[in-house]
């Protein structure tokens, strides 16, 4: 099953 | 005090089609550098980060670094009373909750003010980090944008492969499946209707069409959008904005767990 990944997972908080 | 006269205002007008349906509320900062905005759809799965770069402005006054809070529906909403061929200047003081945009006719017979009252908004900026992609394709933004509609009439997802045949668009369905691909062709008599692919590496991700679609909303600013992958990395869909700047557009991959 793909399941939908969240941009906050690859990018963090600057 | 901030004053930014921007003499092509449909570039403005055109940019906020393009965000207000993904992202409701969000932060416009006004630097020296520029007028930008970055800001995530409400379940965080799409990033949006747009700059309009100072020199891109006929005017520009930005006396200190500058947050004001929007609601995108509601400029929106302001922006659509301006001409296409009007000038739009936009206007604030600094720690007011108000800004202004103003509205005048090439021929200067119709000045017009819209004053907006501005938000708090609690959002967190995040680190967007410099990535080398292991594909890159360029293409007319009209077959971006006619690929996604097509597919996602049959489906929900695509499949974004390149390979040295070029890239493919796959989805699948109830009613069945599809396949798109798009070879590299670059004699083209214009050179926004050219398919460029560059590949360092092959690459496939998964993607949700509904996001893509919403993205192609920004075709109107650009003949030509480019697509950036890697692996398991968000996808990058990028826009120029004229020659002052971009919007692109950062959407994380479903990814088999």
């Amino acid at each position: 099953v793909n399941q939908q990944r969240q941009i906050t997972s690859f990018f963090g908080k600057s | 005090m901030l004053e930014l006269r921007l003499v092509q205002g449909s570039l403005l007008k055109k940019v906020l089609e393009s965000i207000k349906d993904l992202v409701n509320d969000a932060n416009f900062d006004c630097s020296s550098t520029g007028f930008s905005l970055q800001a995530m759809d409400s379940s965080h799965v799409a990033l949006v980060s747009l700059l309009l770069r100072s020199e891109g402005f006929e005017h520009y006054r930005c006396d200190r670094n500058l947050s004001m809070g929007m609601n995108l529906g509601n400029m929106s909403k302001m922006l659509k009373c301006a001409g296409n061929d009007d000038i739009i200047t936009i206007k604030a003081d600094d720690g007011g909750d108000t800004v202004t945009f103003m509205f005048e006719s090439p021929t200067q017979d119709k000045i017009a003010d819209f004053e907006m009252k501005l938000m708090d908004i609690d959002s967190e900026h995040l680190g967007i980090p410099d990535a080398e992609y292991h594909s890159i394709v360029r293409m007319p933004s009209s077959e971006f944008q006619r690929i996604c509609k097509d597919l996602s009439t049959i489906g929900d997802t695509v499949v974004i492969s390149v390979t040295k045949e070029g890239v493919k668009f796959s989805t699948a369905g109830d009613i069945g499946t599809a396949n798109i691909v798009l070879r590299q062709n670059t004699t083209v008599d214009k050179p926004e209707d050219a398919i460029v692919i560059e590949m360092n590496e092959p690459v496939s991700l998964s993607f949700a069409l509904r996001y893509m679609n919403s993205f192609t909303k920004a075709t109107p600013l650009s003949d030509t959008v480019t697509i950036s992958l890697s692996s398991e990395l968000p996808v990058v869909v990028e826009y120029k904005v004229a020659e002052m700047g971009y919007i692109r557009y950062y959407l994380a991959p479903k990814i088999e767990e």
